[in-house]
């Protein structure tokens, strides 16, 4: 169970007017879930994302995940709890520059403790089953934008998380690769129990969903 | 006029199998097209721009733009000709962190010596026609990921230069905010004769283009 109870989260920056990026926001997630969360660029979906994944701590309300208040955990507790449960999927990727393809898809297994053989097996598995198989060695700056978006999604889902928030994994895909993605993810959605939230304005993915939720300034539309 | 005339473009990394990111590619675009080159993720279509801007060189073949071989031209003289004639929006925006916005959209007509009261009318009047009217002096880690993209766009669109090479520019962006810059796109088309060459995947930029070029494992597909 995945919960937001009326958050809010504002940004205060020196010298420019705060933004009210989340508005009492109160919404709930439940294990197994395929949903998407749409809404203008701007309306707040990465924020939202970050928030559920204790990336960004809201200024009101609180976010609770298998009854963890994750604004009352410890910084340590919060990292192992994050390592543990959620995969993230970055709105810009945020690969590892220096690693590989296959490091950087085998990094959250190593820090997980995932044995080596097995990482390998899953890293080079997922890898072929984003299509990209013939490219487990080459690093960042050698793949196309949709290939590394593809790596990015293949390291969230190599280490197994109950819970994978996916910010916009498909904005550089082509359709065929983009249905590939969404069908892997399904799979792993129904032998897994595994909850997907997406950040999205694809319609190829909103099609996909089996809930849609809509943001707009802020706020949740009902 | 911009020719490339049978462009092979190879990859040759250290420890990695060699990519043909272009074969043979023979392409004429005509002084105020309006053109997208589609394909799936890793078919060339960024190496395409890239090499059209002058940014990369291909190892066969050449590129002709109003006359001038790109590959015959002093470094010199090809940045000087970027900066008069060619505006470039990156897949990744390339936005300069340290700078607001308006510094962002600014810093191209600044290098170009145009004059300050109309870089900053210029570069607000774009900001506000992208939907940044009231973001300007933020700086990109304060905005969101459609938000960069559009700053990308207006930056490259504030120096009217005669060719814009767009990678992928609506990626990041709701549909409203999309049709909103392709809009803005087309009457800057009309009305300065500036021609505009799109590579993307997204159905609504494919279906304002007036050609469409694919692109399969680095050829053009006829
Ligand atoms: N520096 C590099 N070293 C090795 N291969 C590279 C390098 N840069 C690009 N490539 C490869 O060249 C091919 C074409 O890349 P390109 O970026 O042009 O594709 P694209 O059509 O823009 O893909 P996408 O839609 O994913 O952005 C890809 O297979 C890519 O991995
Ligand atoms: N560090 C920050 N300082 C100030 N404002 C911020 C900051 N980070 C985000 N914002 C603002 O908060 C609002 C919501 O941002 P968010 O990234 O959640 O939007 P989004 O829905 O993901 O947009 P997109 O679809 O463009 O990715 C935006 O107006 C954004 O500019
Ligand atoms: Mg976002
Ligand atoms: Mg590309």
């Amino acid at each position: 169970l995945i919960e937001t109870e009326s958050v809010t989260k504002i940004y205060d920056g020196r010298g420019v007017v705060p933004v009210r990026a989340l508005n009492k926001v109160s919404l709930c997630f439940e294990p197994g879930e395929f949903s998407a969360i749409v809404g203008p660029s701007g309306s707040g979906k990465t924020t939202l994302l970050n928030v559920l994944g204790g990336l960004d701590m809201p200024e009101e309300g609180r976010v609770v995940v298998d009854g963890q208040d994750l604004g009352r955990m410890k910084d340590a507790d919060l990292v192992e709890f994050r390592l543990r449960h959620i995969g993230f999927i970055f709105q810009a990727y945020n690969l590892i520059p220096v690693f590989t393809a296959r490091e950087n898809v085998e990094f959250i297994m190593l820090l997980q403790g995932v044995d080596k053989e097995e990482r390998r097996e899953r890293a080079v598995q997922l890898l072929k089953e984003v299509g990209l198989g013939d490219r487990v060695d080459n690093r960042p700056n050698q793949l196309s934008g949709g290939q590394q978006q593809r790596v990015a999604v293949a390291r969230a889902l190599a280490s197994r998380p109950r819970f994978v928030l996916a910010d916009e994994p498909t904005a550089n895909l082509d359709s065929v690769s983009a249905e590939a993605l969404l069908d892997l993810m399904e799979q792993m959605n129904e032998k897994y129990g595994m909850t997907f939230i997406f950040s999205t304005h694809d319609a190829r993915v909103i099609k996909r969903a089996r809930r849609v939720i809509t943001l707009q300034d802020g706020q949740v539309k009902q």
